[in-house]
């Protein structure tokens, strides 16, 4: 049988509030060497995702505001009991490499990555 | 049987020279939406990676100098006969999500990635 989301996510994961700099997201994404970041809420839900990307970006264009400012708001998310082919489309299909897995009331459980999906594949020996 | 490494990996990736400036660099992520850069010599030799982990890390030390001041120069690659589950195995192990393809003279071919490899795992239909 295919393995399920919460079998295969990191359950590991950073956050960071919206009203932090783009410069504490970076500080985070090098201090845990993990590209991904969930913007979460004071009351703890989900609200916005920040990557490495977002922070290249931001280079690019020279504007370093506020997290807020960087982020993407409308999250692609997946549950824990998915099967995790099911989460593999989706991040292939939208060409994103990770997915914050949330409860029913956008807690964040974990974060499952497409590294977390390539080492299922990964030779055993 | 296991695909090889050049029936799985992209064909398209993003070279950058390492004279050139970190802003060049987070604009070339930017516009190709595609997080790792081959650092490539003027004879066409493969001398480092530079991926958007690599612009976070300069935007949180503050410190915006070449290409060559912020890539990473022992590149861990791939052949493109490689079979795929030993490649994403060296993923795995040393914590990086993409691996340049190159031939005998170190000349790029192409970029396997952690995100080519979990696609193999989408769901089919
Ligand atoms: C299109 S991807 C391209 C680079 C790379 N594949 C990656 O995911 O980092 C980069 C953009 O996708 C956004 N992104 C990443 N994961 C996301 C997710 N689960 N839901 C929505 N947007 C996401 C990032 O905020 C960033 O703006
Ligand atoms: C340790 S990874 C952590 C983040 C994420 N897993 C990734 O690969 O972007 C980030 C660092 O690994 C380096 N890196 C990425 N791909 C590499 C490769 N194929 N060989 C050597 N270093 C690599 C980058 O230059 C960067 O300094």
């Amino acid at each position: 049988a295919v393995p399920l989301v919460k079998d295969v996510m990191s359950s590991f994961f950073v956050t960071i509030k919206k009203d932090q700099t783009v410069q504490d997201a970076a500080k985070k994404i090098w201090e845990n060497s993990f590209n991904h970041l969930a913007v979460i809420s004071d009351t703890g839900e989900l609200v916005g995702i920040l990557t490495a990307w977002d922070i290249s970006k931001a280079v690019a264009e020279n504007c370093f505001d506020s997290v807020e400012s960087v982020m993407t708001r409308k999250v692609l998310t997946c549950a824990p009991n998915e099967p995790v082919d099911l989460a593999a489309r989706r991040l292939d299909r939208y060409g994103v490499s990770a997915m914050p897995v949330i409860d029913t009331q956008r807690r964040v459980l974990g974060i499952i990555t497409s590294d977390n999906i390539s080492k299922l594949l990964a030779r055993r020996y």
